[in-house]
């Protein structure tokens, strides 16, 4: 569990 | 992408096009708070930034575009070309008392201590009460306007959708932001006596009214 690098969400 | 995240996207972006072709039919922006429109404007400015700094996908960075640009064009609507209609009187909510606890937190509470990731933070918190100054309104006045209610029914959906799709990514990717669930679960609460009036009412055929 974690949280992206990059951030696919709005 | 799942449904839930698809279908909330799609709530998102039907709820700023409501807003924006409700102003421009009537001329007018009676009834929507412009605090609430600034604050969304300061979200999607400080969320967005990695525009410039990665790129996720065509759909990613067209969305990001699109809410930017749109929330820049409802604040411009609402204090220079419909000026005239907005309702200032009644748009008292103190912003200061969310923005500065609010950049407070995102300082102390965060995934990373950097620029870009505080602001993020920043957004994400901001965000999940930028609707409080238009509740406030709503709640002064009394009422609410049959297509204002549509606007903030969708607006409200599309976060209550999100905990949707991070329940789903959970189980199936092993994603996981709590940053992003926890506000996004205030959120969706703070719209729960809306989301009861809209039922109860505007889906009757009634506007929603307060008593005084």
């Amino acid at each position: 569990l974690g949280y992206p690098e990059t951030k696919d969400e709005l | 992408m799942n449904i839930f995240r698809l279908i909330g996207d799609m709530s998102h972006l039907l709820a700023i096009i409501l807003l924006l072709l409700k102003m421009w039919k009537t001329r007018s922006c009676a009834g929507i708070s412009g605090k609430s429109q600034i604050l969304f404007a300061l979200v999607f400015a400080s969320r967005y930034l990695d525009l410039f700094t990665s790129f996720v996908s065509v759909y990613n960075s067209v969305m990001k575009i699109f809410f930017i640009s749109t929330s820049l064009l409802t604040v411009y609507l609402m204090y220079f070309k419909f000026r005239a209609t907005y309702d200032s009187n009644h748009d008292t909510f103190r912003v200061e008392f969310l923005v500065i606890p609010v950049g407070g937190l995102a300082f102390l509470v965060n995934h990373e201590f950097s620029p870009l990731e505080i602001l993020w933070t920043f957004s994400i918190y901001l965000e999940s009460v930028a609707i409080l100054p238009q509740l406030f309104m709503m709640s002064k006045t009394g009422e609410a306007e049959t297509i204002t209610s549509h606007y903030l029914f969708a607006l409200g959906s599309y976060r209550a959708l999100y905990i949707l799709n991070w329940v789903y990514r959970y189980y199936f990717e092993g994603f996981f932001d709590l940053i992003a669930v926890v506000a996004g679960c205030v959120q969706t609460i703070l719209y729960c006596d809306f989301f009861y009036l809209y039922i109860t009412k505007v889906l009757k055929g009634k506007r929603i009214t307060l008593p005084a």
